[in-house]
């Protein structure tokens, strides 16, 4: 039965999509099967893993609001075990187009079930907002991982995100778990990045990964060559950390 | 006659927060009378700049949906000629609700409109998207200026903001004019931060600022002491930077 995980934080820019891209071929790398979503409209899950955005004709908008089959969106990555539902600009839309349309917050959840048990892990990206295509991600997960910048107003946004998870678990997805917390962009030669970790650790506990994504430029530059940072540069602290994080996902999952 | 300009980029995370705040307070430095609205539900520039979110009665919500007076809206912050609209996370719900109202798009600028003339400028901060709290934003705005970060997937996001754009003035907002581009988070001894941003350049030509914006610390900092840059570190590289692009700004609006 494969587990449907979330990333999402509405604070944008602090790793969502990296995050998504990197756990997701670490998984496949040690032989899970994973069906990655791209739900944001910006659709960098889809580039940066070396789809080319022009000849994908079906999108996760045409299953979301078009209830086309999951089956006719899923793409084969380069990367073996590894396999993508992509987005493109449609889905700027759809938040606007959900509204008109009943049980509007259910719509991802009834376009994957179908494929759920195809894949050990399903990974969806969100985009930075708590709008309409985030809690159709909520509403299908199992469990949402949760990356924070170490930044101050990455920081801030957490009391929002863990309120909307309250409400989604209230009315819309009793079930929906914490996977993880992420601590991403450290730089703990700061005061701040130091700060906000120990702000973060004893905010959620032991549902903060011990390993932590530092700021490494080998990181922001993979995605411009569409690949995982473990195929861009196996030797880097990025690649290291991503590998490191997986492992304590996978032990945590495994039991 | 206040000029009225939005910071936007759909992109997350690219500094638009940041450049609000700062830009504002060097105008307000440097004598203009300034409004800042937060249109952002995360409500960073409320915070960023000071304001305890939690006195706050009426936010940029109130005069969004409620048609509340924009001057029962507005605070005075700790720093003279800087005003504030600030917002909240009742701010999250505008986007579903705004799509039931007619005239969705232009209830901004009808909030807006009357206090136009107490001001020079008036800043307005966007959420990381292109919905309807933005294209309010792009609807009631003379101008709007583009933070864009120096990395792979910043660079992605513009032409589809460019398309926004060009959908905006043809049907809501048709003297809608680029007030300029900002270079942020560069590091320009990395081939990422240089490649980027020679592509910037060669898209928009002079309408990027000559002046970028440095990695700094200093200004990641500031927001947790609600200060702007200018009052936090004024030795920092980042704040004279931000000095530098505001002193380009007024140069290019006083003639
Ligand atoms: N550990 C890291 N070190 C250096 N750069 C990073 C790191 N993680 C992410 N980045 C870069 O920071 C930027 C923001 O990351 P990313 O786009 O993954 O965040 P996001 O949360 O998905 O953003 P959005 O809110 O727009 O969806 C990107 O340019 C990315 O390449
Ligand atoms: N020049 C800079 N140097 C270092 N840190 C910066 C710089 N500019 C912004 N930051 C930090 O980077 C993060 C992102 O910036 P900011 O929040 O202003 O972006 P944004 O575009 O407003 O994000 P969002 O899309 O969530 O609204 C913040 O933690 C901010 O403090
Ligand atoms: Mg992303
Ligand atoms: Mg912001």
């Amino acid at each position: 039965m494969g587990k449907i995980i979330s990333i999402t934080n509405q604070k944008g820019g602090v790793g969502k999509t990296t995050s998504a891209i990197n756990i997701s071929a670490c998984l496949a790398k040690s032989g899970e099967k994973i069906l990655l979503v791209d739900m944001d409209p910006q659709a960098n899950t889809t580039s940066g893993i070396g789809m080319n955005k022009s000849t994908i004709k079906l999108s996760s908008y045409d299953g979301l609001i078009l209830g086309v089959d999951c089956n006719k969106l899923i793409h084969q990555t380069d990367y073996s075990n590894l396999f993508l539902v992509p987005s493109n600009v449609n889905l700027t839309g759809a938040e606007i187009e959900l509204t008109q349309i009943d049980a509007r917050e259910y719509k991802l959840k009834k376009m994957v079930s179908p494929v759920r048990n195809d894949f050990d892990y399903i990974i969806i990206d969100c985009p930075p907002s708590l709008g309409l295509l985030t809690l159709n991600s909520l509403t299908a997960s199992d469990s949402v991982l949760i990356p924070i910048q170490a930044e101050y107003f990455a920081l801030e946004g957490v009391g929002q995100l863990v309120q909307t998870l309250d409400l989604v678990r209230k009315n819309l997805n009793p079930n929906l778990a914490i996977e993880g917390i992420l601590l991403t962009m450290c730089d703990f030669r700061t005061n701040l990045s130091k700060q906000v970790a120990e702000e973060v650790r004893r905010y959620f506990g032991d549902k903060v990964y011990k390993t932590s994504i530092p700021r490494n430029i080998k990181i922001a530059e993979s995605p411009g060559f569409g690949k995982p940072i473990v195929y861009y540069e196996m030797r880097s602290i990025g690649a290291e950390k991503y590998l490191e994080v997986t492992a304590e996902f996978l032990k945590l999952n495994r039991n």
